[in-house]
């Protein structure tokens, strides 16, 4: 056991304004005194949470228009991590990475073998593609898919929608990286 | 993306981040969210941090363990922010980040890079709600 003088503090931070997920992190903070239980109960409210288009399901399409997550927890005591990455069909994204951390001796799993140990974990499969994703997704194409973080492909990325294949020559122009971010 | 940092009354000390990737992204790309010391990264006695922003480019410098491993040596939360994102040289064009980190006093600071702004989301006893911690870029 780790053990900690009665003044140790306590507290939740994450990135963002995204109080909604503080709240539920603290909650769950102030009802189980876990910390690890505080961040997996945050991060699970984001998820959720329709209002956080850079975190929660329906959002943020791939090139073909799915949705994954990657979700990772980390408890700082024992040095132990779960994570998963571009997991698609399972909504709790952390509460399976966490189950990888809790269940297997593994550290990261990924794809959709991420979501079939999700399925045996008792987790249930569903899309996470929405109809705003789904709008999103189209909009993209009709804009010649744009932004687009391919390069050195034919056709040119910066004006075409693949499929793409290798271009006979290379740049060394890493490219602007504002596309947007994760 | 999210990025969350716990810390118990028994000396517990957590990261989580979750996070739906980057938009249009190339399908099976994994950006830094999910890998330990990128995304995020904790140790207890020293403190923890969490990072957001182009996870392409974060996650080629561990920023969440180096700014952990900063405040190892005395840093503060924000000054380690700082330090670690410093580290990222040359920044590439338009490049975004920003860093959030916590010590094993409770003391909270981050630092960004090519946000307009950026915030922290902070509660700890006896607040009824949580507070923003603006960060400058």
């Amino acid at each position: 056991m780790h053990q900690q003088p009665a003044s140790q503090p306590v507290l939740v931070i994450n990135t963002w304004p995204f109080v909604n997920a503080t709240r539920a992190a603290f909650a769950a903070l102030s009802r189980t005194g876990s910390a690890l239980d505080a961040v997996e109960a945050g991060c699970l409210q984001a998820e959720a949470d329709q209002s956080l288009e850079s975190v929660s399901y329906g959002h943020h399409p791939d090139e073909a228009g799915n949705v994954t997550f990657d979700a990772m927890l980390m408890n700082g005591v024992t040095m132990e991590v779960g994570a998963v990455a571009a997991m698609p069909d399972i909504l709790e994204a952390v509460s399976v990475a966490r189950a990888v951390m809790e269940r297997t001796g593994h550290t990261m799993l990924v794809g959709d073998r991420a979501a079939d140990f999700a399925v045996e974990m008792g987790f249930k499969r569903r899309s996470l593609n929405t109809d705003r994703s789904a709008a999103d997704w189209r909009q993209w194409r009709s804009g010649n898919c744009q932004p687009n973080f391919r390069r050195n492909v034919q056709p040119p990325a910066d004006h075409s929608c693949g499929p793409y294949r290798p271009a006979s020559s290379r740049d060394s122009n890493p490219g602007n990286r504002r596309l947007g971010h994760d | 993306t999210i990025g969350m940092v716990a810390m118990d009354a028994g000396g517990g000390l957590a990261v989580g981040t979750t996070t739906n990737g980057a938009a249009h992204r190339v399908p099976g790309r994994v950006g830094d969210t999910a890998v330990v010391g990128a995304g995020g990264y904790a140790k207890a006695g020293v403190g923890a941090a969490v990072g957001t922003g182009d996870g392409d480019i974060l996650m080629r410098y561990l920023l969440a363990f180096a700014a952990v491993s900063e405040m190892s040596l005395g840093a503060s939360p924000e000054a380690a922010c700082r330090a670690a994102l410093a580290s990222v040289r040359p920044p590439p064009s338009g490049f975004h980040g920003a860093l959030a980190a916590v010590d094993a006093d409770g003391n909270v600071g981050g630092a960004c890079i090519g946000f307009d702004s950026f915030q922290i989301s902070v509660m700890r006893p006896g607040m009824p709600e949580p507070s923003l911690l603006p960060v400058p870029c």
